[in-house]
């Protein structure tokens, strides 16, 4: 289950 | 989005509101840890550097604002403004012993060693644990303002939050950051004792005193 590349989260 | 990291960022912002209100209105900083507030502000300063290279969103980006310019308002409050009732000699936390832990820990485990990326986790860690002065300065005066307590409790539900939508994250998208998991988890175990105190006491109208 990977992380995304683009950190969406504040 | 999803609901559960709406709502952890809808405390979050609260929280910071409530902190701001309490030192203006009442124009005290007393029982405040101006520690724990610079603690803060090197989260989001480390966190929010892709503010302006990196565009997710308007709500990624406005809240990302609001959480820099508040950050550093309430300092301002607290170290200039209203100074004369910063309460210094109950603000004692050895900040060094969280930042350099921090820093060695973001090198030992990270996802890559980008400076963003480095930065990302080394304000996750310090995130963790930036509470720590706020809550050593309330076990040292035994006890804390009501408002501040509520600060304290949005603080603690916002990171709460973020786990349960980090659960949801994983059965939905297959989403997790074992990185923001563990120091969210660790985060919020910190307030475990404090949340008890707060629900046990302060929910039930008496004063939010630390049990002698």
């Amino acid at each position: 289950k990977a992380k995304p590349a683009q950190k969406d989260e504040l | 989005m999803n609901i559960f990291r709406l709502l952890g960022d809808i405390c979050h912002l609260v929280a910071i509101i409530v902190l701001l209100l309490k030192i203006w209105k009442t124009r005290s900083c007393a029982g405040i840890s101006g520690k724990s507030q610079i603690l803060f502000a090197l989260v989001y300063t480390t966190r929010y550097v892709d503010l302006f290279f990196t565009y997710v969103s308007l709500y990624n980006s406005v809240m990302k604002v609001i959480f820099l310019a508040s950050s550093y308002a309430t300092l301002y409050l607290i170290y200039v403004k209203f100074k004369a009732t910063y309460d210094f000699n109950h603000d004692t936390f050895r900040i060094e012993f969280l930042l350099i832990p921090c820093v060695i820990l973001s090198l030992l485990i990270t996802h890559d060693y980008s400076p963003v990326e480095l930065l990302w986790t080394f304000s996750i860690y310090l995130e963790a644990v930036a509470i720590l002065p706020q809550l050593f300065m309330v076990s040292k005066t035994g006890e804390a303002e009501t408002i501040t307590s509520h600060y304290l409790f949005a603080l603690g539900a916002y990171r709460a939050l973020y786990i349960v939508n980090w659960i949801y994250r994983y059965y939905t998208e297959s989403f997790i950051d074992g990185i923001a998991v563990v120091a969210g988890i660790i985060q919020t175990i910190l307030y475990a004792d404090f949340f008890y105190l707060y629900i046990t006491k302060v929910l039930k109208g008496k004063d939010f005193k630390l049990p002698a």
